[in-house]
């Protein structure tokens, strides 16, 4: 049997994507059972060929899944900060929030992702945004451990300090 | 071949296993 559309995003085959989107645009932005679209798919396994080439037939970068998830979080939470870039580019709103209250900038924290940090921090992520939890992007930082993000959410807020 | 599928992208809970703030 042939893979479907977002099992051949996830694993970057360009060339059996065109084939089978030639088979009707309808397929661009067909969401699977959890509503995940195939450039969510693409985003979420850091394909950014495969994101570039869907966007660039249409592919809509807005779209969220059942639990409101956002192909900017899923980039957010594996640090694709290359894609998530584009993503910004393309116009999302960087402050998307889902069902727990999650931003692509609580997932970048939770996955450790220093240089995807400073990215969504500097294409002005608000860092007063809380999970559902109560926990703010510094809260989750200091509660991992992870000081890299600690010190680069710090620096971007002395950034702004200096700034006013 | 033998196709080897992708799971299915999710996102985790973010305060799973930390202190109720």
């Amino acid at each position: 049997d042939t893979l479907s559309i977002h099992q051949l995003a996830a694993q970057g085959d360009l060339v059996q994507l065109m084939s089978h989107l030639q088979q009707g645009s309808s397929l661009l932005n067909v969401p699977d059972d959890r509503g995940f679209t195939p450039l969510m798919w693409a985003a979420a396994f850091g394909e950014i060929a495969v994101v570039k080439f869907l966007l660039q037939m249409g592919a809509d970068p807005h779209t969220l899944a059942k639990e409101r998830e956002s192909t900017l979080s899923l980039a957010s939470i594996q640090g694709y900060t290359d894609i998530v870039l584009l993503l910004l580019d393309h116009g999302v709103d960087v402050n998307i929030y889902d069902w727990n209250g999650g931003t692509p900038l609580l997932y970048a924290v939770h996955g450790n992702h220093v240089k995807c940090v400073e990215a969504l921090l500097a294409k002005g992520a608000d860092l007063t945004m809380e999970a559902d939890s109560g926990y703010s992007p510094m809260d989750l930082a200091v509660a991992l451990g992870f000081k890299k993000v600690q010190q680069a959410i710090e620096n971007h807020v002395l950034k702004l300090l200096q700034n006013n | 071949s033998q196709l080897s599928l992708y799971t299915s992208p999710s996102l985790p809970n973010i305060s799973l296993g930390l202190p109720a703030t």
